[in-house]
């Protein structure tokens, strides 16, 4: 259900 | 990037290091639960698939090498080496880890940011890391007495996503950022050291060694 984010954290 | 974020990756890269130093030194791995280090393993290789799909980046790769190689080294030298295997509370290190992953598993798969094999991995992992401390904590409960550098690697990797709710906080607030899932997750994850911080800062307040209840 979230937006597709980016992965810029650990 | 912002502070919080850097101390808080500092933090956890800290934890992982006083683990080692404390295998590798002591040449014991008593009080540490084998299960949660299998968990961390799970939790890193189901998140950083990543690092072959995404471009590398200058500091989240180096990272990520680190944090798998380190766990995996952890597991390694609890499962096989001569010396350390033989420290190992097998009969205290009881939780059923399993019935953690399914949990997961399922969430991860109606929950996540978008339903594809790396997004459900990533929610999996997010969730499992989670519980992961779990049989840590209920293996430090059953130990009579906890060494300092055990007490001190659980400290810290409860601190580390305590910093990574503020560095959400911090970027709710500058950069307009939501993440639910990891940021409800890191609630629950933090909320379950709550009576360990307790505990472990009251005893450092004391000056008396640490026992959980």
């Amino acid at each position: 259900d979230c937006y597709d984010q980016p992965k810029d954290e650990l | 990037m912002n502070a919080f974020r850097l101390l808080a990756d500092l933090t956890h890269l800290l934890s992982i290091i006083i683990l080692l130093v404390k295998i590798r030194t002591t040449k014991s791995c008593a009080g540490i639960s084998l299960k949660t280090q299998d968990l961390y393993v799970l939790v890193f290789i189901s998140r950083y698939l990543d690092l072959f799909t995404r471009p590398l980046s200058l500091y989240n790769t180096p990272f990520k090498l680190v944090f798998l190689a380190t766990s995996i080294t952890i597991v390694y030298y609890m499962r096989y080496h001569k010396v350390v295997k033989q420290t190992y509370n097998k009969d205290s290190d009881t939780f059923k880890h399993y019935f953690l992953i399914l949990p997961c598993a399922v969430l991860a798969f109606f929950i996540n940011p978008k339903f594809t094999f790396i997004e459900v991995l990533w929610s999996f992992s997010i969730y499992l890391e989670a519980v992961a401390i779990l049989p840590q904590l209920v293996l430090l409960q059953s130990s009579s007495n906890i060494d300092n550098l055990t007490g001190n690697y659980v400290f810290m990797l409860g601190a580390y996503r305590a910093l990574y709710l503020l560095n959400w906080i911090y970027r709710f607030f500058a950069e307009d950022v939501v993440r639910w899932i990891p940021w409800i997750a890191g609630l629950v994850q933090t909320a379950l050291y709550a009576d360990f911080f307790y505990y472990y800062i009251k005893s450092w307040r004391n000056n008396e060694r640490l026992k959980l209840p």
